[in-house]
C-alpha cells in the first residue's frame, strides 16, 4: 500500500 | 488524483510541447541546455522502470510513455538533427553532469527506503530531478536575448513543480499516512531553485521587456 502511494505520481 | 496534481502534470506536458514546438518549428534549440534535457531523460528512465511491474492507472502509464518518448525525441533532435544541432550553444552549456549525478547517486544509496534496484533508482531519480534544471538556468544566464519560447518553457516547468507542492499539501490533509519526506524535501528544493528565475520572469512580463537574467 505504501509502495503504491509513493509511486502513484509522475 | 486532485486538481493540483492534474494541473501540474498538464503544465509539465505543456512545457515539453512548447520546447518541441520551438525545436521543430523554428529549427533551433538556441538557449536550451542539452545537459538538462539528457538529465531529464535519465530521470524518466530511472523513475519509470516500474512501468510494467507497477500499474497505477492508464493515465499514469500513458503519461510515462509520453514523457519518455518526448524527452528522447528532444535529445535526439539536439544531438543528431542535421540543422538543429548547429544551433546548440555547446560552448556555453558547460555544467558538469558529474556534479549532479554523483551526489544524487550517493544520496540514493544512502537513503533509499528499501534496497532493491527499482527503489534505489527511483530514489536517485527524485534527487536528480531536483537539480536537473541547473545547467539550463546557468545557460539562460549566459544567453543574451532569451526568446519567449525558452522563457515560457522554464516558466511552465517551474509552475509544474509549484503545483506539485500544492498537490502534496492537499494529499497530506486528505489521505491517511501520506508522509513522503524525501519527495517533499526534493520538491521544495527544486522549486526554490526556480525562485530567482520567476522573479525576473515576472519583472520582464510586468515591464513588457524581454527576459534577461543578470549574470
Amino acid at each position: 500500500e505504501l509502495y503504491r502511494q509513493q509511486h502513484d505520481e509522475l | 488524483m486532485n486538481v493540483f496534481r492534474l494541473a501540474g502534470d498538464m503544465m509539465h506536458l505543456l512545457s515539453i510541447v512548447v520546447l518541441l514546438l520551438k525545436i521543430t518549428g523554428i529549427k533551433s534549440c538556441r538557449g536550451i541546455s542539452l545537459k538538462t534535457q539528457e538529465l531529464y531523460l535519465l530521470v524518466f528512465i530511472t523513475r519509470y522502470l516500474d512501468i510494467f511491474t507497477n500499474f497505477v492507472s492508464l493515465y499514469n502509464t500513458v503519461m510515462k510513455l509520453v514523457f519518455l518518448g518526448t524527452s528522447s525525441a528532444i535529445v535526439y533532435y539536439m544531438r543528431y538533427d542535421r540543422i538543429i544541432k548547429l544551433t546548440y550553444d555547446k560552448e556555453q552549456d558547460t555544467f558538469k553532469y558529474l556534479l549532479l549525478v554523483a551526489p544524487s547517486a550517493v544520496l540514493a544509496l544512502a537513503t533509499s527506503h528499501v534496497y532493491t534496484v527499482l527503489e534505489v533508482l527511483w530514489t536517485f531519480s527524485i534527487y536528480l530531478e531536483a537539480v536537473a534544471i541547473m545547467p539550463q538556468l546557468v545557460l539562460l544566464q549566459r544567453t543574451q536575448n532569451i526568446d519567449n519560447l525558452t522563457g515560457n518553457y522554464v516558466f511552465l516547468l517551474g509552475s509544474y513543480r509549484g503545483l506539485y507542492i500544492l498537490n502534496w499539501i492537499y494529499r497530506f490533509f486528505t489521505e491517511k499516512h501520506y508522509r513522503q519526506w524525501l519527495v517533499w524535501t526534493c520538491g521544495v528544493v527544486q522549486t526554490i531553485i526556480y525562485c530567482d528565475f520567476f522573479y525576473y520572469y515576472f519583472l520582464s512580463w510586468q515591464n513588457n521587456e524581454k527576459l534577461a537574467l543578470p549574470a
